[in-house]
């Protein structure tokens, strides 16, 4: 077995997720979402938007949960405007997430990642990736399971799990 | 205007995008693709899974396009198995990014992205973040106008555009 370049497990827990479903595929609508939020100093975590199959995808990115209600207010508005479907929100997500220099060639990291999740029962609500970095948002209520499975699947020392993905 | 901590933009155009539309949302899929996958030693660079909204998923990722066929081959397989609605590839896609530390705080920079594409009539097909950096896969015809215009807003020197996002 290789020796796998995973350096540790992260996670965060202070992040509330945000859907806005059957936005129009089209330039300049995601455009429309984010000048609001930035406008009033929100930070967004992660963003994903995956291809859209009939003209028309969902958004979905993360806020501080303290600025979810704020975020939900300025959004709403302007799903209404371009006609989306409907504005969903979630409080209860974690995000957990390998960490790993030299990730790039190692895709047998992101199928162990998954195996590891699915064999514990953990669902994964979202994927996003990076270089250095693979990224499940799973439920909250799922967060102490998730890091404890991670570190024995990557033959990680428990001790010090790193905060804030 | 506080100063931007952009470094630089980023892009890749060797790779092709695969998803697997309408999986079921339940422990253990994501592993079901990626398993064969890995097994292969074909490098996955995106994942991108968006939160389920009816119990259905897509689930894309990207692949080097010499790799395209294979992938194809592996998932349509465990495609069929579960039941997932279709397969579907690209391979005119590229995919350019916004590269900058301190990126988190400054939401605003995913609204200048997405602004400045959206004037250039760029549709933006996905979208991936990660706290140094904000990714979107474009139509491989619009790479070159889409690096000169986020050089533009963000007002960077074009002299030597950095290669593999
Ligand atoms: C959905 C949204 O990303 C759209 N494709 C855009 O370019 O803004
Ligand atoms: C769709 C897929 O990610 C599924 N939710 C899983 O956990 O494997």
């Amino acid at each position: 077995m290789e020796a796998i370049p995973v350096s540790g497990v992260a996670f965060s827990t202070n992040e509330a997720r945000v859907s806005i479903t059957r936005v129009p595929d089209r330039p300049g609508i995601a455009a429309r979402f984010f000048g609001p939020v930035a406008k009033a100093n929100i930070v967004v975590d992660l963003i994903i938007q995956n291809t859209s199959i009939d003209g028309f995808t969902d958004l979905t990115f993360t806020v501080p949960k303290g600025d979810l209600a704020k975020t939900l207010e300025l959004v709403g508005q302007v799903a209404k405007e371009i006609g989306a479907e409907k504005v969903l929100s979630d409080e209860h997500i974690a995000k957990v997430s390998i960490i790993g220099v030299g990730m790039r060639n190692h895709s047998g990291i992101a199928s162990r990642m998954f195996s590891a999740l699915a064999d514990a029962g953990i669902n994964i609500m979202m994927i996003s990736t990076s270089e250095i970095k693979i990224s499940s948002v799973i439920e909250d209520k799922y967060l102490e399971l998730a890091v404890r499975v991670l570190h024995d699947a990557f033959g990680l020392e428990q001790a010090r799990p790193t905060v804030q993905a």
